[in-house]
């Protein structure tokens, strides 16, 4: 079966009518089926019965942080704009809120290239780039910074034009306060001057696109293997990141990131200067993405068939040894591969030391998570915590903690080597004896380097579940007090 | 307070893993059969 690339709604959805907002959301909208998970609840896709336009509806429970949910519709309903997702309207609907929104149907970047097991080629690159700019220009002129640019946040639409999406943690510049002091983002994808909290603006979203550039290229960001707490500390350090082989790729790419990957961000060019770049000045049109996105979308439907089918047999045959078929081992792999990194392998590998399944491998990626340090201005209650945007209430773990905690969890399945290191007698010495050090053995000193950052995540852990111990009463009272103001 | 902590836990780590690393680097130079 083929995969439909086009749709034909009967005219165009601009935004829902008053009279559609009032109707119960059923008698606008099918839903018609489970698109994956967003940044704060499930995402499905849906029909606008009035128009046949096809939707995406983001269903969103009202326990969790509806003041970012606010300012995500807020700067989405601001922006009118073919290169950011647009916004339709809203629903409450039992206890969830329901953000009906466009729909791309090529998903993001991220994802087609987790599904393809493949990375982007760099004319595919320079096209989404492209794409990405204008969104980026736009978004910057109507003052707005959308603090996380990745992969992840740009989806594609069936003709394959890129679209920035996921506002949850976008910030809106005021004249009076030109530079925001906000550690917000995604730590592999964040830019030095917002990790330094010493104000920025927003060609910090131009640093995270040149992070994402090297992303789609090589399959993850810089830094990617290393604990994000350590890249915190480094990225700021060291200097700007670049190609693991910049010999691989055009000298307009690799001086176009050069340009996104400027330290000073007074020195960094802007989005409308990038887009007079050879490499974005010579990029193709969008329609040499439909391939890849009609490739993406004909694997993730097979796949669907095959546990479909698995399921099917697993009930007629009542025969459980058919579960244990492994559908995220599956790689396509063309004849045009050549020359192209294939993401997952240099994903797994990094992760540890055996090859991990590929579905695995897309829960690793979507837990490198966004992280929010320091909440808004106007939202003091937060401030000083870090916290994971995704069901905020029920866990509220940070994402880069889930990371580790997976991370963990694949280095168990590798047979617990790591576990073997993480001595309880291998603690840290006190403060300022270091010169314990050289009274060890280099194997001491190996094995003690080896279980530092499983010691570190520990410690981590340890202080992050103190502090939610204690946030927790207050927490709930938040809670609470947000269920009471549902009609907002 | 939770980031301050965080913060200390994370320079000690770093300063502690600076120790090791130099120690290897030295030892690394005083042996040249150390690999």
């Amino acid at each position: 079966e083929k995969v439909q690339m086009r749709h034909h709604p009967r005219r165009q959805l601009k935004k829902l009518s008053e009279d559609s907002l009032t109707k119960q959301p059923e008698e606008v909208l099918d839903v018609l089926e489970k698109l994956g998970e967003g940044s704060y609840g499930c995402v499905f896709k849906a029909n606008h019965k009035e128009t046949g336009e096809i939707v995406a509806i983001k269903q969103v429970p009202v326990e969790s942080d509806l003041q970012e949910i606010i300012k995500e519709i807020s700067i989405m309903q601001q922006c009118n704009s073919p290169h950011v997702v647009r916004y339709y309207g809203s629903y409450f609907k039992n206890s969830d809120l329901w953000i009906v929104m466009e729909y791309c149907g090529g998903g993001s970047v991220s994802d087609i290239i987790r599904i393809r097991n493949k990375t982007l080629t760099e004319e595919e690159i320079a096209t989404v780039i492209h794409s990405t700019l204008k969104g980026l220009e736009y978004l910057h002129f109507m003052r707005k910074i959308h603090r996380d640019i990745k992969a992840g946040n740009i989806l594609l639409n069936t003709e394959g034009q890129a679209k920035l999406a996921d506002f949850g943690v976008a910030g809106q510049l005021t004249d009076t306060m030109a530079k925001r002091n906000t550690v917000i983002g995604t730590p592999f994808w964040m830019a030095p001057e917002v990790i330094q909290e010493i104000g920025y603006n927003c060609v910090a979203d131009i640093w995270s696109l040149g992070i994402t550039a090297i992303e789609m290229a090589e399959g993850k960001p810089p830094y990617a293997d290393i604990h994000p707490m350590r890249a915190i500390f480094m990225i700021p350090t060291n200097p700007p990141p670049t190609f693991r082989n910049p010999d691989q790729w055009s000298p307009d790419f690799v001086d176009f990131v050069k340009k996104c990957l400027v330290k000073n961000p007074e020195n960094r060019a802007t989005a409308t200067q990038l887009l007079l770049h050879p490499f974005i000045k010579s990029a193709k049109p969008n329609s040499i993405l439909r391939a890849l996105i009609q490739d993406a979308m004909e694997i993730k439907l097979k796949r669907q068939e095959e546990a479909d089918q698995r399921e099917q047999d697993a009930e007629d045959e009542n025969n459980s040894d058919e579960d244990e078929v492994d559908q995220g081992t599956m790689v396509r792999a063309g004849a045009d591969d050549c020359g192209t990194v294939r993401a997952a392998g240099s994903l797994a590998s990094s992760f540890s030391g055996t090859m991990i399944e590929h579905e695995d491998t897309g829960t690793m990626q979507s837990q490198l998570g966004t992280m929010v340090i320091n909440s808004d201005d106007e939202d003091e209650e937060e401030a000083g915590t870090m916290k994971r945007r995704d069901d905020t209430m029920q866990q509220p773990k940070p994402s880069f903690l889930e990371y580790f905690e997976q991370k963990e969890v694949n280095n168990h399945n590798d047979g617990g080597r790591r576990g073997e290191n993480n001595a309880e007698n291998r603690k840290l010495p006190a403060e300022g004896d270091l010169e314990v050090v050289g009274t060890w053995s280099v194997e001491e000193l190996r094995v003690r380097l080896a279980s530092l950052d499983p010691q570190m995540e520990q410690e981590i852990e340890e202080i992050h579940q103190r502090y939610q111990a204690k946030r927790q009463p207050i927490l709930d009272a938040i809670a609470a007090k947000k269920r009471l103001q549902q009609n907002f | 307070l939770f980031m301050k902590e965080l913060e200390h836990i994370v320079k000690s780590y770093e300063v502690y893993r600076q120790a090791l690393l130099s120690e290897l680097e030295a030892r690394s130079q005083r042996q040249p059969w150390y690999t």
